[in-house]
Parts: C-alpha cells; structure tokens; sequence
C-alpha cells in the first residue's frame, strides 16, 4: 500500500515471524468476536444433552423437507434460493433449549434466552416451539400452552398468547412464535417465557431428566438488519 | 490470482491458517475446526499495475487510461484482494444457544494490483 497508508496485513509483514504469528492470531480473533458482535469470547457453554441435540437436529431436518415440498423453489436442504446480488446480509440460525422455571404438579414454566449481540441487531424471519407430550393414555386430553410476556409496570409477567390444544397421544407439537421472539427482540433481556399446563392425572409436562431427548426447543432464523439508508439531500 | 512461495516479492496471497484449538477457542466453535485468514501481501509496481484479470475493474481501465496519457500520472497501486467467500460458523453464544451464521467476505482467495 501507499507509504503511511494503513492496511491489517502491511504492517505484519515487516514483523519477526514469531510476532507475526502472534500478530495474526490476534487479528483472527478481533475480526471474529467484530463480526458476531461479540465483546469476548463466550465462556464455557453448558452444551445440551446428545439426545435432545440429535432429536432437534432431526426435527429441524424434517420441518425443511416439508418446507421444501410445500416450496419447490428453495433448494435440496431447505436453504432460500440464491438471493438477488447486494442482499449478502449476515443470517442466524438460533437452537435454543429451555431452562425449566417455576412449576405445580401438572403445570411448568420455560425459559428461552436469546442473546443481546444477536437480538439487538437481527430482525426474526421465522421461529417455532417445539414440544413433547407424553400422554398417559389415548383419546383426546386438553392441554394450554401460555406465552408470557415481561410486565412493563412490574417484575410479573403478563399473558402475551394462550393456546389450547387437545393431544390424541404422545407426540411433538410445533407452535409458530416468531411474534413473541420478535417483541423480545428489542428487550434488554431477550428472554421467552412459555406456561404449559397438562391435565391433573399426567403429573408434569416436562421430561423428569434434563438430558431425556424430548427436551422442549425453540428455533429461530433470524438476519440482520439492513443499515439505514443514508437520505440523499 | 497468484499464492505467495517463500519470500513474496510480487503482490500475491499469503495462506494463514488459524486453528480454533491452538488458540483455545474449540470449546464454543463447534465448526468447523479453523480460519483460512489469508491475506495480501507483495509489491504492486507500475507495470503490473491494473493487469485486467488481476484486479479487472472500470477502476483499473480508468487508470489505464491515465497512465497512456502520461506516466508521470499514474497513481500508487494496492495489493488487495479480488475474490472472497462467507467463513460459516456452528458455535455457542452466551447462553449455550446453538447458532450457525455465515459471516460474508471472511476468507480471501485471490489477490490482485488495482
């Protein structure tokens, strides 16, 4: 490059090769964290259990084939087709396990985090809830699925959305709630909560083992943003 | 483009791989296993300057232009790169969220004179 002028890779150039090395490495990582908007790197995850890991892969597969049936237009593994040139914007694929909150005998509170680095920037294309119901026995049975929502005036949570279901038999259930994961996504907290409520004679609605593979799930697309347009004058 | 040998003279592309487990990172970088972070390096002198398919671009016609008209007009010429690709990452955010994101224009793979 022109004399003076600045570029990431000139100046490593004339480095010692061990500086260098160490130079590009941290380079590596600074460009990484700036482009996942991330201020350091994550610290040691919790991952979720093989099973339900494998199962929500399974389900997100399936849900693009029939997406992809529904859509002969997207391509064989249920990606968009090529969008048009200049619409590179960064998208996200989120799988997010819930964290189990505050239940009774027959009813169960769910959290889902999102992170700030990606909500506070993304705008939600889609997102599901998946949920298992283990049910002790055929024949239809009711059960209230309750989407809830911070309390602006207070620390509570309010009823954002309630459906009712009535389960046949054991089975997963999908629910879109790519409303509710949008409204958060402008919240300091992105944080869904979700209320299931199962008759008094199933006893709980979750697995009774975290890492049983029927473990609810919610997973959301999401991409980011696009800048502002610059008004001309 | 053209991959730098031993002692780059001329404007080429340097390779640098950079593996997630060398630097501690394998723990929230599920995939893939490293970072094709090469970059630009080499001398651009004038006569390869704008070489069209190095760096071909109404840029470079221009500045070809310029320097038939006089030499003395012909301005610096950058190593820089002329293709790139997404790096796609599988990792854990904060909250142990699984998350797949191409990130555009991370891997360069070829470099060019402007």
């Amino acid at each position: 490059a022109a004399k003076g002028a600045w570029c990431p890779a000139c100046g490593v150039a004339a480095l010692a090769p061990g500086t260098q090395r160490d130079a590009l490495l941290a380079l590596a990582k600074q460009s990484i964290l700036a482009k996942l908007r991330l201020p350091a790197r994550p610290r040691v995850p919790q991952p979720p259990s093989r099973g339900a890991l494998l199962t929500a892969l399974r389900r997100m597969r399936a849900q693009r084939s029939d997406t992809a049936a529904a859509f002969p237009g997207m391509l064989r593994d249920g990606r968009d087709p090529p969008r048009s040139p200049g619409m590179g914007l960064q998208e996200y694929e989120i799988l997010s396990f819930a964290e189990s909150g505050s239940s009774t005998s027959h009813s169960v509170r769910l959290h889902f985090r999102f992170s700030q680095e990606v909500a506070g920037s993304t705008e939600i294309l889609q997102a599901t809830l998946y949920l298992f119901w283990a049910a002790p026995s055929p024949g239809a049975q009711p059960v209230t699925v309750r989407l809830l929502q911070p309390d602006p005036a207070g620390p509570n949570r309010t009823l954002a959305r309630e459906t009712r279901l009535e389960v046949q038999r054991s089975g997963w259930t999908s629910l879109d709630v790519g409303a509710a994961v949008q409204s958060l996504f402008g919240q300091e907290t992105p944080r869904l909560t979700v209320e299931l409520e199962v008759p008094e004679d199933w006893g709980s609605p979750l697995p009774s083992d975290h890492s049983d593979s029927h473990w609810p799930f919610v997973v959301a697309k999401a991409r980011a943003r696009t800048p502002h347009r610059v008004h001309r004058r | 483009g053209v991959n730098c040998g031993g002692d780059p003279r001329m404007c080429c592309r340097q390779e640098f791989f950079v593996d997630f487990k060398e630097i501690g990172w394998e723990d929230w970088i599920i995939q893939p296993e490293g970072y094709h972070m090469n970059y630009c390096a080499g001398l651009c002198p004038l006569h390869m300057a704008g070489i069209p398919g190095l760096a071909a671009s109404f840029h470079t016609a221009v500045l070809n232009r310029i320097k038939a008209a006089s030499a003395a007009a012909a301005v610096d010429s950058c190593c820089v790169p002329t293709q790139r690709r997404p790096l796609s990452l599988l990792y854990y955010d904060r909250d142990s969220n699984i998350v797949k994101t191409d990130i555009p224009d991370m891997i360069v793979d070829s470099c060019g004179c402007t």
